[in-house]
């Protein structure tokens, strides 16, 4: 599903360069469980944006089933980013005018489709995230664990086959992060391919694998 | 230090009231470590806010250092506040515009003093937290840890007496994490409060005792 090469990520400040991604080679299969762990600032992050489309590197090349992301075409990315990723951000980026299943709503504006069943299907992964009683309160009126919940919510009400999470369960209580680790293992076992950037053991473990990142490049 | 007596908090959202605090009550020593954990949801941050003069309960009596928080006048909550207490937010609360050893200068200013030293203490504070190679960057240009870290410095650039931190090791590695356990332990040794909230097992297992929080009450 996803092959990298040489993947390098340079930001420029004034005179100084952070290589954020220094040479980044990964190959995962459809179907894996993947846990990114590494130190802070190593460039786990950076990485996350670039698999999720979010971002490009400064070079190196990305394969997206086998056909290189940067030559795709804006409405090409575009459809990706909506139909077939599912990120959750470290910091949510819910938006903070709107209550919480309206911003769960949100992708499935893209697709067209009718009101009610959109309305639906943002109330029933708000319920399997456990929010069913905090769904018309917004971002502010919302504990942090509360966010990062609507955040994953949002992340899979498009039924993705890509789940890009990055640290998931870092607001949450350990109860209530194995729940999220409990619904990350259903959406496996139906196939999705789930890419986690994790500190949590419960996640690691779980994973067919775990990818360690330290300074920029894949270590081990 | 600080003790409490029957906190409520209530939030009105149209006809419904959101029962986040349903009557706590706490006594907390000079000197003491203390751990609140509990769900997601259960009244973590509020009652930090509250205890860290950031916020007003809706009933009940704080009294800090024996005094009814509710009677001072704005500058004494205000001196509060700045000089005595510390406060790591759950969601950092940097200021974007500015770069990480500004942000973490900002609570020095109020106290008036000259500039060399207020940066030299600043940048002393963000290498204690591992960002000396970090200090020009502003939030957008930090990692999800590396902001965490900075929101740590810029609560304890002052001195305070009295730490009040909400999750400060949640979007970090366990290295990193085990980093800023040693660092509050290093305070605590110092004669400081520190009360953090947490679901990290290291620094609650470090706590002299564990105050447990469910549905807005605490148990046990
Ligand atoms: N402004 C608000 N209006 C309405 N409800 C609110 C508001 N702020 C918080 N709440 C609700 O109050 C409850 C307690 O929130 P609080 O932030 O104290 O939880 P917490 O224990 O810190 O949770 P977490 O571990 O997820 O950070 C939550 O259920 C939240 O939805
Ligand atoms: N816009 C930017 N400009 C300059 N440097 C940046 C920028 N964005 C990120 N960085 C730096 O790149 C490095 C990698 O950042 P990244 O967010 O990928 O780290 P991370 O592994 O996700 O860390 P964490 O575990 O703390 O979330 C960090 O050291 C960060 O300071
Ligand atoms: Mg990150
Ligand atoms: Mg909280």
């Amino acid at each position: 599903l996803i092959e990298t090469k040489q993947i390098k990520k340079v930001y420029k400040m004034g005179n100084i360069d952070v290589n954020a991604l220094r040479g980044v080679n990964l190959n995962i299969e459809e179907g894996e469980f993947i846990a990114i762990m590494g130190p802070s600032g190593s460039g786990k992050s950076t990485l996350m944006h670039i698999l999720g489309c979010l971002d490009t590197p400064t070079s190196g090349t990305y394969l997206f089933r086998g056909r290189e992301v940067q030559d795709l075409s804006e409405d090409e990315l575009a459809n990706t980013r909506n139909r077939e990723v599912g990120f959750v951000f470290q910091t949510f980026n819910l938006l903070p005018r709107m209550k919480a299943f309206e911003n769960v709503e949100l992708p499935l504006m893209y697709s067209g489709g009718r009101a009610a069943a959109i309305r639906k299907r943002a109330l029933d992964v708000l319920e399997r995230v456990g929010l069913e009683d905090r769904v018309n309160h917004r971002p502010t009126e919302l504990s942090g664990g509360e966010r990062q919940r609507v955040a994953i919510a949002r992340a899979l009400v498009n039924n993705p086959k890509l789940v890009l999470a990055d640290e998931p369960t870092g607001n949450l209580d350990s109860k209530t992060g194995h729940e999220i680790m409990e619904l990350f293992r259903s959406l496996h076992k139906e196939g999705r391919t789930l890419i986690a950037v994790t500190h949590d053991p419960e996640i690691s473990e779980y994973a067919d694998r775990i990818v360690k990142i330290r300074d920029g490049i894949i270590i081990d």
